[in-house]
């Protein structure tokens, strides 16, 4: 299967939520969410990693106003639940490089990583899905970086 | 926009690599996903969440038997960047709920977190696109999880 790179998307209008330090066993993620759903917050990009010593890290994307707002809403959660402290962070943006075949391409991931490496921006997060790789990076960096994976895919013009 | 759950997909396919303690610098992913793409070796989901005091960890699944190659080949890397140590953990699956307008429905995500909380299955990893939600947990709890979600979403015989 070839890889087709359609494109590299920006997305500014965004804020992520981080809920450090809930514990690893069922029903912690489905207190979390209902809580966001009751507060009728929409979620975009939701990452969770494997567990250390039984705890790990839950954090989420929204709109950039509304990270504040699902942050106390959380509050309660959070004690209720026995995680950390939940934190909300504005001024970045999602970064996507948008294509087919990507998932037998593993230098795809690569080859975007390595330019923004080369470009000097920072990665903050990482999703992915079959037609997708997206990044949580510096809003201040967007633009910038957003322009090195177009060069480095040669899609200038798309 | 309505939401349409199309289905649940079950993807028994998968073993997971996480890279743990890596520092949150520029290159750093890079390094780990040339080193896997040079050893030609398929990813699937990428998931990285946010640092902590300077460190994450980066997890990503592959095909069921190509956890203990991709760690073997991450060794060197690990030492490189100074992470603090690279494991590969099979018997794992991935449970997706695919739909449209998820995005714009927090509902969704709750509804299926909670439907695992109820069938008493652990989420191990979490991870999202527009039309499909996605967590790692156990290939033993995957059919279970399966019937459930399907149960809750209403998509018998589908
Ligand atoms: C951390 C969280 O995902 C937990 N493992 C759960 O199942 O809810
Ligand atoms: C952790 C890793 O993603 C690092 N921040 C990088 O940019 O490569």
């Amino acid at each position: 299967e070839d890889v087709v790179i359609r494109g590299v998307a920006v997305d500014k209008n965004q804020a992520k939520v981080t809920i450090a330090g809930v514990p690893d066993k069922p029903g912690i993620a489905a207190q979390v969410f209902k809580t966001i759903a009751d507060a009728n917050i929409n979620i975009d990009v939701i990452v969770q990693n494997v567990s250390e010593k039984g705890f790990t890290d839950i954090s989420f994307t929204v709109g950039s106003t509304e990270a504040g707002k699902a942050a106390k809403v959380l509050q309660p959660v959070v004690k209720n639940i026995g995680a950390r402290e939940v934190t909300a962070t504005e001024g970045i943006a999602k970064l996507s490089v948008v294509g087919i075949g990507m998932r037998s391409h593993p230098g795809v991931a690569a080859k975007m990583f390595e330019t923004l490496a080369a470009t000097g921006i920072n990665i903050g997060m990482i999703s992915t899905s079959e037609i997708k790789i997206s990044v949580i990076i510096a809003l201040a960096d967007a633009e910038k970086a957003a322009r090195a994976i177009h060069d480095a895919f040669g899609l200038s013009g798309k």
